[in-house]
């Protein structure tokens, strides 16, 4: 079986004065996951 | 060709010293037949077990090569498509079902566990507890077995697995099942989904023709079309933060936990079931069959989050039919086809309230997989 996601998620910001908030997977494409692992991050 | 030829006279030598002797063997059957179809058969599995192994390695080396395979539908594809394979199914889910006896669950599972690498010190309960292997198949892992990211800023996988694909979508919403093929997702998520891209491209694009009869179903969803269209394409002076919209494809191996979770704070807002087929979806097959995620059966949950969309599609395959809901216990999916031909529309729930919906917590139980 499988699992899709498909969400929106912070992109780039418009202004260079302030941190990227852009989402970033934190696996690739043949890792193993186990349900709880972050699989992305983004900074507020 | 030659071991036949062989058979066959020598089953001719054993029938002519049979009639010579004419009194004793009578009616006796041919000594050779039972032990000749049996070596041929073991022969033949044994080709194909080989083939198949020698497929597989050709494939791991050109992975390991960095070669990325391309679609390939073969033979194999074109015959799993003729197959009953709802039948199939849900055969497996009788067969999986079957009580076993107190003695032997150990035994089963362990089999179960050795064959398709499941981890046995996670499992909540003794083994002897799961009346059957489909019991054994859903269960839940002791306490602590998965702890849950508590970064706030951090999305979780909901399930255990082996990550097929990520990324984002730009601007063609196709997601790649195998290079040199794609599908869209909103096949996926179906026609009705509030994908924000398509909602913002409808509210533009719509011709005078559609308007009317989109209106009404705007106006039923439209309270949050609206409020999750991308601002990328809804405002482009906006000092909010940019919106992009990202995917991620994770594949259940049988031995895999198979409960399915809530990966961030969400709504669920609601729910479709589409029919669908039930094609196994193992690398193979992604490899053979197109549209294997659109047209196999699903469950698609849609909802919002702090960031804005999410949805969330459960894909069954033959050996694992069914998808339960905790959220919703009365769904019942991998039922037996009324129409056989025309695949049937996708079946919705709103929960309720309307704009709420079904609260869940990151890392909450949402349903699971299960055999049948």
């Amino acid at each position: 079986s499988t699992v899709v996601l498909v969400f929106q998620a912070p992109a780039l910001k418009k202004h260079k004065d302030q941190l990227p908030s852009e989402f970033r997977f934190c696996v690739e494409k043949g890792d193993k996951v186990r349900m709880g692992e972050a699989i992305g991050r983004w900074h507020d | 060709f030659f071991f036949l030829r062989n058979l066959h006279s020598a089953t001719n030598q054993a029938r002519a010293s049979i009639n010579g002797s004419g009194s004793s063997s009578g009616s006796k059957g041919n000594p050779f037949l039972v032990p000749g179809a049996t070596v041929a058969t073991i022969f033949m599995l044994g080709a194909l077990h080989a083939r198949r192994m020698y497929s597989d390695k050709k494939i791991e080396e050109a992975r390991d090569s960095g070669i990325e395979l391309e679609l390939q539908p073969d033979v194999k594809a074109k015959f799993l498509m003729m197959l009953p394979l709802r039948f199939i199914s849900r055969f497996w889910g009788f067969l999986s079902s079957t009580e076993l006896p107190v003695w032997l669950r150990p035994y089963a599972h362990r089999a179960w566990a050795r064959a398709f690498h499941s981890n046995l010190e996670e499992v909540a309960l003794p083994l002897d507890q799961y009346a059957s292997v489909k019991d054994f198949f859903v269960r839940s892992l002791k306490e602590g077995c998965r702890p849950v990211d508590t970064d706030q800023h951090s999305l979780i996988s909901p399930v255990d697995g082996t990550i097929v694909r990520v990324g984002e979508l730009k601007e063609g919403v196709m997601i790649e099942q195998v290079k040199g093929f794609s599908y869209s997702v909103s096949s996926l998520l179906g026609a009705g989904s509030f994908l924000p891209l398509m909602a913002a491209k409808d509210i533009h694009q719509h011709d005078g023709s559609q308007q009317e009869n989109n209106i009404r179903d705007e106006s039923t969803k439209s309270w949050w079309r609206i409020s999750l269209a991308s601002p990328k394409l809804r405002e482009s002076s906006s000092s909010r933060p940019m919106k992009g919209l990202f995917y991620c494809v994770i594949y259940l191996r049988p031995g895999d936990y198979h409960r399915i979770h809530s990966p961030v704070d969400w709504n669920v807002l609601l729910r479709r079931h589409f029919s669908g087929r039930l094609y196994p979806v193992n690398e193979r097959a992604t490899r053979t069959i197109k549209n294997l995620y659109v047209e196999n059966e699903r469950v698609v949950l849609e909802g919002k989050w702090q960031e804005g969309y999410i949805a969330m599609a459960a894909v069954g395959a033959t050996n694992i039919g069914s998808i339960e809901l905790f959220i919703e216990p009365s769904l019942r999916t991998n039922q037996p086809r009324k129409k056989l031909l025309q695949s049937e529309a996708p079946e919705e729930r709103l929960y309720e309230p309307e704009g709420t919906g079904v609260l869940l917590k990151k890392g909450d139980q949402v349903g699971v997989f299960n055999m049948g």
